[in-house]
């Protein structure tokens, strides 16, 4: 039941990330978020690494809501 | 949280950052 929820507020995050619209997320995307949330410099490069599953410098849609939906059912889960 | 860090340092770290865009979007469509 909670899935279309969850898929809901990735894709919203994703483009929070991906302010141009380009489709992926680079390491350069997610340093900008600096300005815009409370985590520093080098939170952004760890969560970008963590989401980055396959290691390529790019985060897509699909990395995005796998990393995002661990975070979102272990929030959820009594 | 020190237990957060010593457990899972990736999953803390998502954490911490989903939790930062919740915050950050609550009130604007």
């Amino acid at each position: 039941p909670g899935q279309l929820a969850m898929l809901k507020k990735a894709q919203e995050f994703f483009q929070t990330c991906d302010a141009e619209g380009k489709g992926f997320i680079a390491r350069s995307d997610m340093r900008r978020l600096h300005q815009e949330l409370p985590l520093s410099l080098e939170d952004l490069e760890d969560v970008f690494d963590a989401l980055d599953a396959d290691g390529n410098g790019f985060l897509t849609p699909e990395e995005f809501t796998t990393g995002f939906s661990r975070f979102f059912f272990s929030q959820n889960t009594s | 949280d020190p237990n957060m860090k010593a457990g899972a340092t990736s999953e803390g770290v998502l954490a911490n950052f989903f939790n930062s865009l919740l915050s950050k979007k609550t009130g604007s469509p």
